[in-house]
């Protein structure tokens, strides 16, 4: 039961 | 107005067979800079970022930036029809619906033309900040395609981890667990069969093999591929195309529920 990160939402906030 | 020749013309039909299985749709952006892509897959767990530079061309002519949207899939179809010694020209004008390949055999006695119908997509291009990593790894990329489909017979994720002794491929799966360790390895006869890492802190990541597999597809184009890890981050899977730029992949790790 694992999740992965939205890489869209990821570099938007970085 | 986009036009581009590429003597090595091989070179384009196996960046297609790159991407095209991750990145169904993706708009190719044209400037003096080069012909580049940035793309996601449809989970949006993995980006594609791919620059091919004007240099790198034999005769590369852009007069302004612009954007032509196509179907990776219709695009490898038709690169396919090229011969692996094919020049390889492409045609494409600001606000056009189609986009021409033409395709010369080395001795200019077999010419053929391709139009692509493009078409309009709506993406937004992410921008990627330079990144400090824990640990970068230069490896043979036919040893990392290796141990990517190695592992993914008995598992669904990898986990890489770098520490002094070196890099650690492991997974577990029904049948049982698997563990590879590549250590530094610099005495080689071609500098491309080295093992390199470069390490400020140990890290540890777990990926989906399914994406890392994907990635591998470019291995023909690059003896060797780059893993950049830090926690936290995204990894970096990168394939330097010689002489004209790369194919960089990112994956966002899995984490724990």
């Amino acid at each position: 039961n694992k999740h992965q990160a939205d890489l869209e939402k990821f570099y938007n906030s970085h | 107005m986009l036009e581009l020749r590429l003597v090595q013309g091989s070179l384009l039909k196996k960046v297609l067979e790159s991407i095209k299985d991750l990145v169904n749709d993706a708009n190719f952006d044209c400037s003096a800079t080069g012909f580049s892509l940035q793309a996601m897959d449809s989970s949006h767990v993995a980006l594609v970022s791919l620059l091919l530079r004007s240099e790198g061309f034999e005769h590369y002519r852009c007069d302004k930036n612009f954007s032509m949207g196509m179907n990776l899939g219709n695009m490898s179809k038709m690169l396919k029809c090229a011969g692996n010694d094919d020049i390889i020209t492409i045609k494409g004008d600001d606000g056009g619906d189609t986009i021409t390949f033409m395709f010369e055999s080395p001795s200019q006695d077999k010419i053929a033309d391709f139009e692509m119908k493009l078409m309009d997509i709506d993406s937004e291009h992410l921008g990627i900040p330079e990144a400090e990593y824990h640990a970068i790894v230069r490896m043979p990329s036919a040893e990392f395609a290796r141990i990517c489909k190695d592992l993914s017979s008995i598992g669904d994720t990898v986990i890489i981890s770098v520490t002094k002794e070196g890099v650690k491929f492991s997974t577990k799966g029904d049948i049982g667990t698997a563990n590879i360790v590549c250590r530094q390895n610099t005495t080689v006869d071609k500098p491309e069969e080295a093992t390199i890492i470069e390490m400020q802190e140990p890290v540890s990541l777990t990926f989906a093999l399914r994406y890392m597999n994907s990635f591998t597809k470019a291995s023909p184009l690059s003896n060797t591929v780059t893993i950049s890890l830090s926690s936290e981050l995204p990894v970096v899977v990168e394939y330097k195309i010689a002489e004209m730029g790369y194919i960089r992949y990112y994956l966002a790790p899995k984490i724990e529920d």
